[in-house]
């Protein structure tokens, strides 16, 4: 899966998703990549956030618009996707999943959840700070 | 000194925020890098978890789901379930352009997307039917059935509802960094 979130210039803010899903799933089975609040959320004057791994999981606590309201409360990014790791931690102590967020003033973060095949998550920056785009890794919480 | 624009994706797929960047940078909106930057993946693949000849289902198809959503007008296109076309994203879009609509899923979303322009063509590829013949002489495991009989963590189906309270399999330990959403 690719989760993806764009701050324009202007600040305007989108996001979006696109996923082929989990091998040998269930034949109509959707995960969370094309639910809205679940696989990405975007909103002007605030951010934007996108998820990703275990869909089935993360589509029952909307990640992604949570993490957005966090942030519209003042959160860091940083926070606001650990909160929301937290958050299903609290029920689904060894879920697979991450999510990166981002407000309108360029600032940014990410979240994952840590286990021991996955201990850190990598994720692609790109701004006007940068002359290509970089990699960037976060340890698991 | 401001940092926007800003593009950020998940897992290290650089081709996609490069495409995403640029599109910015020669005057597209933010849906619009989006949009490409996401359909970059869909024709690389990015390491098979998105785009055609990725993650069979059961039966050994692939179906692609995407989401755009535009954080200025609240408005989102969606596709779940997208049966025999490559740019799910691209479907996406037009789900948020020209319609009034939020999800469109399955063989109605494959229709929408050909009435829309979109080619109809199999997402399945040799390493697609590799991977499932694979899974299935293993007796289809892993998979996510519980509660059913015949045992889904030793056998495959057809399965039927059983009165085991067991569960099965933890859907955990199936996926990860190479099988997620």
């Amino acid at each position: 899966t690719i989760g993806m979130v764009v701050i324009h210039k202007t600040g305007h803010v989108a996001a979006g998703t696109s996923t082929n899903g989990l091998k040998f799933k269930i034949p109509g089975r959707v995960g969370d990549s094309p639910i809205p609040g679940a696989g990405a959320y975007a909103e002007d004057m605030i951010g934007a956030a996108a998820a990703t791994g275990d869909g089935d999981i993360l589509m029952r606590f909307l990640p992604s618009y949570q993490a957005v309201e966090y942030m519209r409360r003042g959160d860091h990014p940083t926070t606001a996707c650990q909160k929301v790791i937290a958050k299903i931690q609290k029920y689904f102590p060894k879920f697979f999943g991450a999510i990166i967020c981002a407000n309108v003033m360029g600032s940014y973060g990410a979240a994952c959840n840590k286990h021991p095949t996955f201990t850190q998550f990598s994720f692609m920056v790109y701004n006007s700070l940068r002359i290509q785009p970089t990699e960037e890794k976060v340890d698991c919480i | 000194f401001s940092p926007l624009p800003l593009v950020l994706n998940t897992w290290p797929f650089k081709n996609a925020t490069d495409a995403a960047w640029r599109t910015l940078v020669s005057g597209g909106t933010a849906v619009d890098a989006v949009e490409n930057g996401c359909a970059v993946c869909e024709t690389e693949r990015c390491e098979g978890t998105v785009g055609f000849g990725g993650s069979p289902d059961e039966v050994g198809e692939t179906t692609l789901d995407a989401m755009i959503m535009d954080g200025a007008t609240m408005n989102v296109g969606a596709v779940g379930d997208l049966r025999r076309i490559k740019n799910a994203i691209g479907v996406a879009r037009r789900v948020l352009d020209h319609t009034t609509h939020t999800l469109l899923v399955g063989d109605s979303a494959t229709n929408f997307a050909e009435s829309m322009g979109f080619t109809v063509e199999d997402l399945s590829t040799t390493t697609s039917k590799s991977l499932h013949s694979e899974w299935a002489s293993k007796n289809c495991q892993p998979n996510f059935w519980r509660r059913v009989t015949p045992d889904p963590s030793k056998y495959c189906g057809p399965y039927k509802p059983s009165g085991s309270l067991e569960w099965a399999i933890s859907a955990h330990k199936q996926v990860d960094i190479h099988n997620h959403d």
